[in-house]
């Protein structure tokens, strides 16, 4: 990436950043496409010896030799048997039995985790810089599991019990699916043995977004990770018959429209397809786009293959317009035909033009890369949202990193696109998804672990969370493009990371594998079903109140039942109480709570004081929720902080009533 | 129709069987091997997929419905679990 290491203050120089050799000592694990070993950001100069602790392979295959690998990219291995057995054999000519990347997904990832420093990276001159991973010294292994017809389950967990014997330390997993009951997950299955094991896994939240309830790998032993913006972008200009001007983005780069204005038709009024609008393939009448610019709706397909239809029906040019549902959210793609994305004030702004104008006229110029760009970080619309459905007391996602107009390394195999007419090849490309936010998460984790190497995968998590910003500098809550309000912990979790604050948290909520048991415990699972997710044999105590709401988790969702639900009229607030166990990893030092509470709930701590005397000293407290009654569907927000003075541990609280 | 049923009933699909080790019968010596009976004593024709050694214990292979249900209940299984499929974010 050649701007996230600046936009999350990994340049500055912080006398608690892990030294190189630390850092080169940690493994990542990135479950994907696979890898395309020949790019610059696996050049492992500089970096020592494989660490002796690994285990793993670089696996031959199609294209892909041992010598593939080195001392940056450890291990490469391929999994296939439950893809094979579902589609039949795979066909070489369309894609690699090997752990090459033919996708560019697995590529993206692996280098933004890890990625070396490359310098004049850019894609198309667009983001120029170098471009490093975010622990750009970590070693890469991947793992092939995602193949031309998705990626199977039965292929992830063998690649995560393979990658756990091999010996990372971090595993990336920027993919999801349904979430049944963790039981019946074998990725949360997978996860938690992993996790026991000391290996962090973080996994994309999904990009189901802006609606609620959509999030994927919502595990309390996963860390689940949303998306936001940087403060770039990619301006592209589009100016109306009308003399109006308008700023959208692009990331095209061939050649451009003449400066004259020219035809501009609505997809709508240009197919006979009820819908139209979307550009699907094949729906658009030549008759009516040939020699215009075509304003497409979003949706439906992918926002580079609407720009192919149009250029196959004879259009020029495209003006992709936001819905409802995307807001002002505006993602850069290397399109194949002169573009502009807009929001969708924009997008109303050009179809009313256009239907109140008898003969409309536009063009369309490409900018060049904007730095700067504020406010950032905003949250991505499609980044996916709580609240967590599965376990609506564990709030989730648990926060957001930078995942829109990433730029990281590519596959060899396919164009910037993905589209098969896409010849084009490029070291870099620049894409967008909760996909690209996991490794960044993923290769943060890493130089944490490096910083500590005694940490567990949950101390390290809650770092991550307490030190995350909630907050602008201007002390404005971060906005969500979706809508352009303010948003919540259900589209943030704890916040946008800030891995310098994370390196020294002060405390942390450590939770332990039995933790993790007890919480099992709490919702009702059976012993058989314990042992199907951590291989033990455990039995709940009968005589023990097991609750949810005690699980030591940095975060708090309170889900709060209505007086009708509750079953009368009874109006009476509703207490409930949470306790949470802190972990000192500072000097000694006293920490004082302070909590932002809504009207409609009464909170209380205690104690309100909490002093360490040495490192790993652990402390609990009890927070007590007084909430009044509230119709159901209402949401509410607050949030605790314990500081120091030097450090400021926080938590979000996330209020549900049904 | 009758047959419909038949044939989907005949139909293979993924599933991973997750075993509890601490349950292996004595007769066995050798975790593999235990699988590969479990596996044999309800389809001759299945092969493994993949076993797993690590995060978890058991292994992946292609069943009939019926055939899944034969071997959940079998001393020793502690989940049989149909293949899901997963897609890049």
């Amino acid at each position: 990436t050649t701007r996230t290491p600046e936009f999350l203050g990994l340049g500055k120089s912080v006398s608690f950043f892990p030294a190189s050799e630390k850092v080169s000592e940690v493994i990542i694990g990135v479950l994907d496409t696979g890898v395309w070993p020949e790019l610059e950001s696996f050049n492992d100069a500089g970096l020592g010896p494989v660490p002796a602790s690994w285990k793993g392979e670089c696996e031959v295959g199609k294209n892909f030799t041992s010598s593939s690998c080195n001392r940056k990219l450890i291990g490469a291995r391929y999994f296939s048997k439950g893809y094979e057995a579902a589609f039949g054999a795979i066909d070489e000519s369309q894609e690699s039995k090997s752990p090459r990347d033919d996708d560019g997904h697995g590529s993206h990832t692996s280098t933004t985790a890890a990625g070396s420093a490359v310098t004049g990276a850019s894609l198309f001159g667009f983001a120029a810089g170098t471009a490093r991973g975010m622990a750009a010294e970590a070693r890469v292994a991947t793992y092939k599991v995602c193949w031309l017809g998705g990626c199977f389950s039965s292929d992830i967990l063998a690649a995560i019990d393979k990658a756990v014997e091999d010996g990372v330390n971090v595993l990336s997993l920027s993919l999801g699916g349904s979430s049944p009951d963790y039981y019946r997950d074998n990725v949360a299955i997978g996860a938690f043995s992993a996790a026991a094991q000391g290996v962090f896994v973080s996994c994309s939240a999904g990009n189901g977004g802006p609606s609620s309830g959509t999030l994927s790998n919502v595990a309390p032993w996963i860390t689940t990770v949303g998306a936001g913006t940087l403060d770039r972008d990619f301006p592209a200009y589009v100016t109306l018959g009308n003399g109006k001007k308008i700023t959208g983005e692009s990331l095209y780069s061939g050649k451009p429209l003449p400066d004259s204005l020219l035809p501009i038709v609505y997809a709508g009024n240009a197919s006979n397809s009820t819908s139209g609008s979307l550009c699907l393939s094949s729906t658009l009448n030549p008759a009516k786009v040939a020699g215009k610019i075509v304003v497409c709706d979003r949706g439906g397909n992918s926002r580079v293959q609407k720009g192919l239809v149009v250029k196959e029906a004879g259009g020029v040019g495209m003006i992709l317009a936001n819905t409802e549902a995307y807001g002002e959210e505006q993602l850069a793609d290397a399109h194949l035909t002169p573009t502009a994305a807009v929001g969708k004030k924009s997008g109303d702004a050009i179809k009313s033009y256009i239907s109140s104008d008898a003969n409309p006229t536009a063009t369309i110029s490409t900018g060049t890369t904007r730095l700067g760009v504020q406010p950032s970080p905003v949250v991505a619309a499609f980044s996916s949202r709580g609240p967590n459905l599965l376990t609506p007391h564990i709030l989730k996602p648990d926060l957001i990193a930078p995942g829109v107009n990433i730029l990281a390394g590519w596959t060899g195999g396919a164009g910037p696109t993905g589209l098969d007419s896409d010849k084009r090849h490029v070291a870099f490309n620049i894409i967008s998804g909760t996909s690209m936010s996991c490794p960044h998460i993923s290769g943060l984790a890493a130089l944490l672990k490096a910083a500590h190497p005694d940490w567990s995968p949950a101390a390290i998590r809650s770092a991550l969370m307490t030190t995350a910003y909630s907050t602008y500098k201007n002390g404005e809550v971060i906005q969500d493009v979706s809508n352009g309000s303010p948003s919540t912990p259900f589209d943030i979790g704890a916040g946008h990371v800030n891995p310098t604050a994370a390196l020294d948290p002060g405390l942390v909520y450590d939770t332990t594998t039995d933790d993790y048991f007890a919480f099992l415990c709490a919702l009702n699972y059976s012993s058989l079903q314990i042992k199907v997710i951590s291989k033990r044999d455990f039995t709940c105590n009968g005589n023990k109140n097991y609750k949810l709401e005690d699980l030591n988790y940095p975060s708090f969702a309170v889900p709060l039942e209505t007086p009708s639900t509750r079953g009368g009229e009874d109006v009476a607030p509703t207490t409930v109480k949470y306790t949470r166990t802190l972990t000192n990893k500072g000097a000694p030092s006293t920490y004082k709570v302070s909590v932002t509470a809504p009207k409609e709930v009464k909170i209380v701590v205690e104690p309100e004081s909490l002093s360490f005397a040495e490192a790993n000293e652990q402390k609990s407290y009890t927070v007590t929720f007084i909430a009044s009654p509230m119709p159901s569907g209402s949401e509410s927000f607050a949030r605790l902080e314990w500081s120091d003075g030097k450090h400021i541990v926080g938590s979000p609280i996330a209020f549900t009533w049904t | 129709t009758e047959a419909q049923k038949s044939n989907r009933q005949l139909k293979k699909k993924t599933y991973v069987i997750h075993m509890d080790r601490t349950n292996m019968p004595q007769a066995f010596d050798d975790h593999f091997k235990w699988y590969d009976s479990s596996l044999k004593s309800v389809s001759n024709s299945a092969q493994m997929l993949y076993s797993y050694n690590t995060v978890v214990h058991g292994f992946s292979t292609r069943l009939t419905v019926e055939e899944a249900k034969l071997i959940e209940k079998q001393e020793g299984i502690l989940a049989v679990i149909p293949e899901v499929k997963y897609e890049l974010h």
